[in-house]
């Protein structure tokens, strides 16, 4: 594993952990996007099937299953939890998963390397995970007051898989020369949908201001 | 074959 994979899955690992704290220590998960984070069980759990058949490594193994059982961690906290759901923002929180997920299925069902179920899902997981925070850069775009910790943990998210680029080049050079479309383009997608994002996060960060999106 | 490269990611 290179540096920047692991660069990858760590920041990847702390945007999950920093949501987290913010969940259980402000009890509240404002301005936080729940169908983001539905649409990140649906990814994990459509990726991580081969956990029982295909053994990488320890590593890749426990990640799997911290991303997995986080990710639902989550979801629970918002839906389930007596305090935290009373701070969802429900009437903003409006994109529908429908049309993000179904695209992304029928364009796995197309483009795919081989026709297998394990396969078809990991296509579909990358697919929906390039599209997945959208629900919440809508939500931030809504709200005026986007508290640091959410901030940081979108900057996290996207950054993650910016690293992962660097990573898919480095391999190309160092490893197999082999060209992966799906994944590259995925990612590429993925981090590109978060260019403005990251361009107000940096400008607020270096102007000492608050995070605002423009509407 | 298939599984190099980018089926050990997260």
């Amino acid at each position: 594993m290179n540096a920047f994979r692991l660069a990858g899955d760590m920041t990847h690992l702390l945007s999950i952990i920093l949501l987290l704290l913010k969940i259980r220590a402000t009890k509240s998960c404002a301005g936080i996007s729940l169908k983001t984070q539905e649409l990140y069980v649906i990814v994990f759990m459509s990726r991580y099937l081969d956990l029982f058949r295909t053994y990488y490594s320890l590593y890749n193994s426990l990640m799997k299953i911290i991303f997995l059982g986080t990710s639902m961690c989550i979801v629970w906290y918002m839906r389930s939890h007596k305090v935290v759901r009373q701070t969802y923002n429900n009437d903003e929180d409006t994109f529908r998963h429908f049309f993000l997920v179904l695209p992304c299925f029928v364009l796995a069902l197309l483009v795919h390397r081989n026709f297998t179920f394990i396969e078809i899902l990991w296509t579909f997981s990358l697919y929906l995970e390039s599209v997945a925070i959208l629900p919440q850069l809508v939500l931030l775009q809504k709200s005026s007051n986007i508290d640091n910790l959410t901030g940081t943990y979108v900057f996290l998210l996207g950054a993650y898989r910016g690293l992962y680029l660097f990573n898919w080049v480095y391999r190309f050079f160092t490893e197999n020369h082999r060209v992966r479309w799906i994944p590259w383009l995925s990612g590429l997608i993925q981090t590109a949908i978060y260019t403005d994002f990251f361009y107000y996060y940096i400008r607020s960060w270096k102007n000492r201001e608050k995070l605002k999106l423009p509407a | 074959e298939s599984h190099s490269s980018s089926h050990d990611e997260l």
